[in-house]
């Protein structure tokens, strides 16, 4: 574990009463190496070893007999400041429909997410409608027609030869009619590269004015994170993250990656293929499970 | 990389490996081979950042150069039909680059057969049969929740009736981690080793390029469950480059075989390492 490494980096610079800048860096490599093995973005890993670096040096009273704890602790408490310290409860619409809009890369977990978040919404006493906007991959909308089944929340798919834009937008007067009061939108994985499938998503957003963009995440992302979380960022103004396969052993560093360099918060995590395994996202867990 | 600069010095150092960090290659490997280049700019003279770029296109491409990882050529068996497994963690593409290697196969005037055997997750079997129907050809499927192993049984069953050359089998994903799971994937490898009499010709791990370092505990895991043959390494179409799959041949030396880059059955390529290792340093 971390703590292990640094007892074994200060135990090298035992009998000294204070830790020097030198002691400092000498433990900060083994945090950096631990950061990047936890597919931390690398950028972010600088930037937050600045933070660290500040407020070790800043401290007062350093016992090199608990000189590694101390690290330790210091980074942890770092990593959970920068991980919550937001509003991350859902945003629900103060009187009306409530409109969740979900995008992500390919195979993150956005169809699975959908079903889990209809769940979610009916133990928190809202009816919630599913929207199958994805009209590209094939039997998209029968597994979101599926997930309905099981998690008994109705689904809508507009009809044959719709675009995703017209789907989303007669969902909204679909769940008006039908007493849907959230209304959760499926769209499909993408890359941010491609400009068309961007534009299509920001039309999407541009007639659903949704109350929630959640960007849904696979926890085992590595240095790319930044890349894609930036652009649907920069394109759509995310208001939230979903952290998917967290019931992996993926350390998931991507997450504070994005986190820091968008500055949105984390809403949900998965943790699990069945739709009761959607949890709220714990920022002093996350920390623990990164550092390892 | 190194245009603009003219000598060879720390900050360049420092530079490749922020560049190939960001590409997901390990620390731990990108650590040794900018050790390597340190010791060779030494040793012979080096003082054009160009020696430093081809040094390390040498040291990475050395990963790929194990005799193991080289042969990137299918497998086939006899008697048909071969059987290709596919198997990876969620979401990484494994129905759909089924859906590209048969249209390769077929596309030579093979003939194929499908076989169902994620019999777990909403709408898989769906998907699966959505594509032999634009592909023409044949699929097993049994309903939603039946045993894997069943499925792939008779799949081999039915295209050793009908004369068919190749069975591909598709998995559900599965956590690497979860023993239960891997127990199942074993069965499945099991059943269909004795009915096809010899192992599955290929059993195919597919990865998600935008995957990190996760990557290493996915092909351990997975080789140690079931005698995985190659690597599909999916997504490069995107901004991800998979560097992790350096360390898995260098450590495995599992052959990444194929590539996908793109959504549609045609996005199918062989594995490129002089291309992909170019692309890696871009
Ligand atoms: N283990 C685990 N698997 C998950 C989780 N969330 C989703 N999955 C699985 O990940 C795979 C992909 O999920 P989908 O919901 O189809 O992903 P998607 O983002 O909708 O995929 P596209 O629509 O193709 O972009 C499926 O096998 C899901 O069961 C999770 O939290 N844990
Ligand atoms: N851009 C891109 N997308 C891909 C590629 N390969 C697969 N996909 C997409 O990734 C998503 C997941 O693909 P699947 O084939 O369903 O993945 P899977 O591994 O079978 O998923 P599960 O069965 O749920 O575990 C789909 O949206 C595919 O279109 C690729 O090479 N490039
Ligand atoms: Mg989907
Ligand atoms: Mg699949």
């Amino acid at each position: 574990s971390l703590t292990d490494k640094l007892q074994g980096v200060f135990a090298r610079l035992r009998g000294r009463g204070r830790l020097t800048e030198k002691d400092i860096d000498e433990a900060l490599r083994e945090v950096r190496l631990a950061l990047l093995e936890a597919d931390v973005h690398y950028r972010v890993v600088k930037e937050f070893l600045q933070r660290v670096r500040e407020r070790a040096i800043g401290t007062e009273v350093f016992e090199s007999l608990s000189g590694a704890q101390t690290v330790v602790r210091i980074v942890h408490s770092e990593l959970t400041a920068l991980l919550g310290g937001s509003d991350a409860r859902v945003q629900f619409a103060p009187k009306g429909q409530t409109v969740l809009m979900l995008c992500g890369l390919q195979g993150s977990g956005k169809t699975t997410t959908c079903g889990k978040l209809a769940g979610w919404m009916r133990r928190h006493g809202r009816h919630a409608l599913l929207v199958a906007c994805d009209i590209y991959r094939p039997a998209a909308r029968r597994q979101l027609e599926v997930l309905g089944e099981q998690i008994k929340a109705p689904v809508y798919g507009g009809s044959q030869g719709q675009s995703p834009v017209q789907i989303a937008r007669d969902a909204l007067r679909h769940a008006a009619v039908n007493g849907n009061d959230v209304v959760i939108v499926d769209t499909a994985g993408r890359l941010h590269i491609d400009e068309a499938m961007m534009e299509e998503l920001a039309q999407i957003r541009e007639a659903i004015q949704p109350h929630e963009t959640l960007l849904v995440v696979d926890a085992m992302t590595g240095q790319d994170a930044v890349n894609f979380a930036t652009d649907f960022h920069t394109r759509l103004s995310v208001s939230g993250f979903v952290l998917t396969k967290l019931d992996g052993d993926a350390r998931g560093g991507a997450a504070l990656s994005i986190r820091h360099v968008t500055g949105v918060p984390v809403k949900f995590v998965g943790m699990g293929e069945k739709l009761d395994n959607l949890d709220a996202f714990h920022p002093d867990r996350m920390a623990s499970r990164i550092l390892g | 990389l190194v245009t603009g600069r003219g000598r060879i010095d720390e900050s360049l150092f420092d530079d490749l490996e922020e560049s190939l960090i960001k590409a997901d290659v390990s620390v731990r490997l990108v650590t040794t081979a900018l050790d390597t280049l340190r010791e060779r700019t030494r040793t012979e003279r080096w003082s054009d950042p160009d020696d430093i770029l081809r040094g390390l296109r040498q040291t990475l491409g050395q990963a790929l150069r194990n005799p193991a990882v080289r042969e990137v050529g299918l497998a086939t068996g006899a008697p048909s039909p071969s059987l290709y497994l596919f198997v990876g963690v969620n979401g990484v593409g494994k129905t759909t680059s089924i859906a590209k290697l048969t249209r390769r196969l077929t596309a030579s005037g093979a003939k194929a057969l499908l076989a169902a055997a994620d019999t777990f997750r909403a709408g898989a079997i769906e998907q699966l049969d959505t594509w032999a129907d634009r592909l023409d050809v044949g699929i097993i499927k049994h309903r939603p929740g039946a045993d894997p192993s069943a499925v792939v049984f008779d799949a081999i069953q039915a295209a050793r009736a009908r004369h068919i050359d190749y069975v591909l089998a598709d998995t559900a994903g599965r956590i690497q981690t979860k023993a239960h799971l891997m127990e199942e994937l074993r069965k499945v490898a099991r059943v269909a080793e004795r009915s096809l009499g010899r192992r599955p010709d290929e059993v195919l791990l597919v990865m998600d390029a935008t995957t990190g370092q996760n990557g290493i505990s996915q092909a351990r895991l997975f080789t140690e469950a079931v005698p995985v043959s190659g690597i599909i390494l999916t997504k490069l179409d995107g901004t991800a480059r998979g560097g992790i799959v350096l360390s898995i041949a260098d450590e495995l030396g599992i052959p990444i075989k194929l590539v996908g880059s793109g959504e549609r059955a045609e996005d199918l390529e062989d594995f490129d390492p002089e291309a992909f290792i170019k692309a890696l340093l871009a």
